[in-house]
């Protein structure tokens, strides 16, 4: 033996890349396989969504789809020269059916890189808004719609995931929980507020039911064009601008509050939001996911292809009160993938924005993928998705929560207009 | 890319899509 053991010459030759694929692809299923509970909770409360589907979702999980997004990314910032510009860029739109004539930026080599042609702006009038309680937030594809049953969300026919894990829940001891405070009026003594108690709950020196036209305070104002506002309300805007109301002690100046905009316009386009929302909706803030007597919960998924324009738009007037960050997966969102792989939208790097709009609760979920992991929200500039973490820390139902309770003081959040946009996906 | 919208609305809500529908920013999604 020791002869042989010796003497025997070693031959080295390399493995055959895809026995190292199954290795991965096996050690990754039994890890899943091992912890074979579709969402536990975790111990802190956080809903903890494991990895489950068909082989090819497994082979997905094993590759860093991470990485990949922001190398991905890096490639598409890198600048094109501009000779080439008009070439590649019309072919990258012949390839994914991008429609030219409707670019703000008509002329091909003003884009630096495809990154900022992905980016691109249309040019105004583009998209008209429809009339109507809700339209579209983006170009795409309607992929699911429907109401919630119980707190299971359809992803495609068959395939559900749960709305706590997608929003997130609460955390038992409220850290990181912004201050959503209820209204200070329970819903049955809300006709009996004087404007002046409604006034100073608000902390603004006019009352919001004055501002909508007078309407009582018991019923959401049915705003009209002709609504007669207070014929000082002008004065009020000047007093107001010269004087915003102080800020309430304590209050954390979010990054969100649009200084540059002057604060006419400002003030303004809050009130027409107000208007849109009514005073209810506009004074019930905090409202949670649980829908009052006679409402339900609905839902609906829009696909975004890699040709489609990539900014959203506010599907409705509604006030964004928080947001939770994501920190997830990168898979890929295609329906091929939707359609195999559970919990998906609660696997990948996603925004969830709450709020609410004349109905009740209202939440916006821009979910990342593995072409697309970065998500731009144009109010809330302290936000960064699909930054290096180490595979570890990536714990599929923790996220990190901003409030935007400074943004509006009128509306305790950031209020937006049907159509107006919010920002958009950027490449990598 | 996605984006999911979960909200609140009168039961009587409809949507006026079709699922595999192709919708364009601002087009109307549904009516109460």
């Amino acid at each position: 033996v020791a002869d042989a053991w010796r003497s025997t010459p070693t031959k080295w030759y390399p493995l055959p890349w895809f026995v190292g694929a199954c290795l991965l692809v096996f050690l990754q299923y039994r890890r899943n396989v091992k912890a074979n509970k579709e969402v536990e909770v975790g111990e802190d409360g956080e809903h903890v969504v494991k990895l489950r589907g068909p082989w090819q979702v497994h082979i997905l999980g094993a590759l860093p789809l991470r990485n990949m997004s922001r190398l991905w990314g890096y490639l598409n910032s890198l600048e094109l020269p501009v000779w080439f510009r008009p070439i590649g860029l019309r072919l990258y739109a012949y390839a994914f059916g991008c429609n030219l004539d409707e670019l703000e930026e008509p002329d091909l080599r003003s884009y630096p890189s495809l990154g900022d042609f992905f980016y691109r702006s249309l040019k105004p009038g583009a998209r008209p808004i429809a009339d109507a309680p809700l339209v579209s937030p983006a170009d795409g594809t309607v992929l699911h719609f429907g109401m919630v049953q119980g707190s299971r969300v359809e992803q495609v026919k068959g395939l559900t995931y749960s709305l706590d894990a997608l929003l997130g829940v609460e955390r038992p001891d409220g850290s990181g929980r912004g201050r959503s405070a209820r209204v200070e009026f329970p819903e049955r003594e809300l006709a009996a507020v004087s404007d002046e108690e409604f006034a100073n709950v608000n902390g603004i020196e006019y009352s919001l039911s004055q501002l909508l036209g007078g309407s009582s305070p018991s019923t959401p104002s049915t705003p009209t064009e002709t609504t007669p506002l207070r014929n000082d309300f002008p004065a009020d805007l000047e007093a107001y601008q010269r004087h915003p109301p102080p800020k309430r002690s304590g209050e954390r100046v979010d990054a969100s509050v649009e200084s540059e905009q002057p604060m006419q316009e400002t003030v303004a386009e809050h009130v027409t939001v107000a208007r849109e929302l009514g005073v209810r909706a506009a004074l019930d803030r905090g409202h949670g996911l649980k829908p009052r007597p006679g409402n339900a919960l609905f839902f609906t998924v829009i696909y975004l292809a890699p040709g489609d324009y990539h900014r959203f738009h506010s599907p409705a007037a509604w006030v964004v009160e928080k947001r939770r960050h994501f920190t997830g997966e990168l898979f890929s969102v295609s329906p091929y993938i939707a359609r195999r792989l559970e919990n998906l939208f609660v696997l990948n790097e996603r925004v969830a924005l709450l709020g609410r709009w004349r109905y009740g609760a209202f939440s916006m979920i821009p979910v990342g993928a593995t072409n697309v992991g970065s998500i731009k929200i144009n109010f809330d500039k302290e936000l960064r998705t699909n930054v290096r973490v180490r595979r570890g820390e990536l714990r599929p139902g923790m996220y990190e929560e901003a409030v935007y309770d400074g943004a509006s003081q009128l509306l305790h959040g950031q209020p937006l207009k049907a159509g107006q946009e919010m920002g958009g996906f950027c490449l990598g | 890319s996605t984006i999911v919208l979960v909200f609140e609305a009168p039961a009587s809500f409809e949507f006026g899509l079709k699922a595999g529908q192709k919708v364009k920013v601002g087009e109307r999604m549904g009516s109460v």
